[in-house]
């Protein structure tokens, strides 16, 4: 049975997918077989990828009953990760698609069928408290919060909290949280130094890694990879994704 | 009868709030009587102004029946700004919420009742294409869009963009683009310059206005006050906004 883990921010533009697509590789990189799911409407992971998300196959047509598991799980390059992409989607039908998203069952069944063969599912959700992001916290294992070091992103972390909290309470009990990992990190910057100093003294959880802001990431954007496929200088980043994911696998076996 | 624009993005952390405080405070200071209405279930506005969002009556408690237009429309220091906050809000009632603003004729009927007495109402919506940024296109004469200048925002903006033009051709008629805002761009980077680029070149409706990155930002949010409120140096960026105010306020004329 995979081991389920979501990765959620209440707040925009924190490094989610970032984190996501860098991390999944990362792992897969360790061999363990590793499926990253896409459960944003936006379809980042996708876009990110630079596969023009607009053609390719994945949950929505999974959901919609318009392709099999065959057809929407991609296998990339690296044998121990594949993708679970948002799939077609028209903007105009998001509202419909988030209540078929969190309508119940319906993203337990589709992630069931897809996990099968794989060690780790990694899901990546919009920001935000709402369907998408509570029908990952229903399905899923652990919650990874990323909090970018700055004010806003911490006066909202006690909001998704408590949310992780009831959706453990009342919906999923084996939902823990796997750690908040700091992201966009300027400690040169004293608003990003003093906010990562907030999360470290008023929260439980942190974890060791810290994610700095660093220009290779809006590089590897453009150039549509995970910074670990840019090759070159770009190892002190991907090292540090690395060190993320051997922590991350430290947890998994001690939580 | 006040004109309505809506501040929306289908991706995170683009700058929405930001554009939205700093604009709403220059619009009033050339005297024109401003209501900046919150509409994400995360409740930025509140956030960014230090006040503690969590106890700030606001949007919710109307939609409630909790509370009066008079309790919920906060005064700024400023006569001609006022604010409609997020409101209290359980974050594990988010999607009831949700589904509350985007029931027909909900938010219509509150942005009527409190927008009496002012020109403008502007409108902060939470990333994505879900349920509160459709109610505010529903409600809304214009829309804004910032834009990151960076690889997946500007990939993503043609979707928002759909969603423009089928809310005007089935919802409301009323509604057209006010302009698209390239935001946090760093001109000496690269991939940042070629994002504003590419928004130049491959969309139409793009302001003259273009908000760079800049620390002063991060040091307001740390404080709660927007940019103009920060004194001293910070004229150059409050400035830009005064640009913006004055383009906006052209272009609400011509179009
Ligand atoms: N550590 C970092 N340093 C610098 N830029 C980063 C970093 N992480 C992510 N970015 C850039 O910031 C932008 C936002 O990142 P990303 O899209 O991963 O965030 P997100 O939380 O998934 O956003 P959304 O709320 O839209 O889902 C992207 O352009 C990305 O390249
Ligand atoms: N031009 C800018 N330069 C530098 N930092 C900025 C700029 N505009 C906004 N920021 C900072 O970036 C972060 C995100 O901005 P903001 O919260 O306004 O974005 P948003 O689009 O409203 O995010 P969300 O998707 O969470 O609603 C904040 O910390 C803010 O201070
Ligand atoms: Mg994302
Ligand atoms: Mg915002």
């Amino acid at each position: 049975m995979a081991t389920k883990i979501v990765v959620a921010s209440q707040k925009g533009g924190v490094g989610k997918t970032t984190v996501c697509l860098n991390l999944a590789l990362a792992l897969a990189e360790r061999g363990k077989r590793t499926l990253l799911v896409d459960l944003d409407p936006q379809g980042g992971i996708g876009h990110s990828l630079a596969k023009g998300d607009a053609d390719l196959v994945g949950l929505a047509d999974l959901l919609a009953g318009a392709a099999t598991r065959e057809e929407a799980v991609l296998q990339t390059k690296l044998p121990a990760l594949s993708i679970l992409p948002r799939g077609r989607l028209d903007p105009c039908d998001v509202c419909e698609y988030e209540q078929t998203l969190h309508s119940p069952g319906v993203l337990e069944g589709a992630i069931a069928s897809c996990a099968t063969g794989f060690d780790l599912v990694m899901m990546d959700t919009p920001s935000g408290l709402g369907m998408p992001t509570r029908a990952g916290m229903r399905v899923a294992d652990f919650v990874l919060l990323p909090v970018q070091a700055e004010p806003l992103a911490i006066r909202t972390l006690s909001q998704i909290l408590r949310v992780m909290t009831r959706v453990a309470e009342e919906e999923n009990p084996r939902l823990r949280l796997l750690g908040i990992l700091p992201t966009m990190v300027e400690k040169q910057k004293d608003p990003s130094l003093q906010s990562l100093i907030d999360v470290w003294t008023d929260f439980a959880g942190v974890l060791e890694a810290v994610i700095p802001r660093a220009d290779v990431f809006a590089e590897a954007s453009s150039k549509g990879l995970p910074i670990g496929y840019l090759g070159g200088a770009v190892s002190q980043e991907a090292r540090r994704f690395e060190h993320l994911a051997g922590e991350i696998l430290d947890l998994l076996t001690s939580l």
